[in-house]
């Protein structure tokens, strides 16, 4: 418990700090593989004409995903957390001294793959975005449920696969809104597109 | 510290009460919506004419992997885990109590959908099974290599969805015997019965 506490206080401390900047810090938390870098490089390549943006990369090894980003041209930050299941405020504190996190950023957090530990922590962001790919099986929200209940947005992943596999996207959406009613769900294809406009749009919204 | 030395211990115990029984644990471990259950499923319609089977369950909520199993016609109890991340060798010990493990039994424990945390806890397995599906990408060995050096055995699930994604099947084998030169690598469709043969036959050696 003493844990969470003292971790808490270091989110407030950044939550803060991010809006005296005007910076929207996204927290991004999936299984692993779920496509979250995938839908933020596609992100990236579009609004990184329209804003600043900058990444937070969380992985237990490899700096894989800073380097997909980086290659977009976005800067990022990797931190690699050994053998830990999540990232914490104490690392977003210390990744962001070394980002250059402009003001009016966008600040995406991309956690470490873990649909479990990282609801539970804090990191000072505006919202939680829980990813959910459609390979996964639509029970996920109901087994999963801490994850979805601490989220605000939901992104069901990869529909450009649904035509091979056994998954209800209408079922998954009410089992998800079943364990958290306020959550707003947006249904996309990163590789093909298909309903990335709402996503953009929804993320333009947050600095209007 | 003092947690996984107090895990190790009741795993030893474990161990020594399956050994004396002749009874074979499997830990399945994976990220959530890899296969694991869909796999089980297929694997005891087969198995079950041929030899004694039990399986214990574990996520975070809901019976409905234990209900998949009993459906089969094997014996099976849930283990939730609320906010928990992984099943350790205690709870194991309990439900093994609860379930009728016949001699020389083969037991499947399907841990929570995580590739991070049960990669640290021992439950007195025979060995840990990662399974890994074709959908998450093939860069999973090297971002998540703990897990990958905890089991002995890989199975890459959801072959049937080779033609549709992006995953480079010979590229994933070879990053997971870098991080783990001893593994075993299955690859297998429980969909279509595609690789199932081998995976049986390794099943069916065990008790030998
Ligand atoms: N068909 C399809 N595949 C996708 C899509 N998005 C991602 N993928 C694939 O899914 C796999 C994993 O994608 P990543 O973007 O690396 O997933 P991730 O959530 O960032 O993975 P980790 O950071 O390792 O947890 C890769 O093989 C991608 O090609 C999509 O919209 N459609
Ligand atoms: N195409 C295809 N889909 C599969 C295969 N195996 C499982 N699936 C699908 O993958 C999704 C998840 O399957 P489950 O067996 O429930 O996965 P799991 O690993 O047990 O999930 P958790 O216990 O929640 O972590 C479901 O939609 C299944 O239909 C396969 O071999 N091929
Ligand atoms: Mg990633
Ligand atoms: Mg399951």
């Amino acid at each position: 418990q003493a844990i969470l506490s003292k971790n808490d206080q270091l989110a407030g401390q950044n939550r803060r700090q991010f809006q005296a900047r005007g910076v929207i810090a996204l927290n991004l938390v999936s299984s692993p593989g779920s496509g979250k870098t995938t839908l933020l490089e596609q992100t990236l390549k579009i609004l990184k004409t329209e804003m600043p943006l900058a990444v937070i990369e969380g992985d237990q090894q490899t700096m894989h995903d800073a380097e997909r980003i980086e290659a977009v041209g976005v800067p990022a930050i990797q931190i690699n957390t050994g053998s830990g299941c999540h990232l914490d405020a104490d690392m977003i504190s210390r990744a962001v001294q070394q980002l250059p996190v402009a003001e009016r950023s966008l600040l995406f957090i991309e956690n470490v793959g873990n649909l479990v530990c990282p609801a539970l922590f804090d990191l000072g962001e505006e919202c939680k975005v829980v990813i959910l790919s459609v390979t996964e099986g639509e029970d996920k929200p109901q087994k999963y449920p801490y994850m979805f209940q601490a989220a605000q947005i939901a992104v069901i992943t990869k529909t450009d696969l649904l035509p091979y596999v056994d998954f209800d996207i209408s079922r998954a959406k009410s089992l998800a809104l079943h364990v958290n009613p306020d959550l707003r769900i947006f249904e996309l294809s990163a590789k093909t597109g298909l309903g990335m406009a709402a996503w953009l749009d929804w993320l333009r919204s947050l600095r209007a």
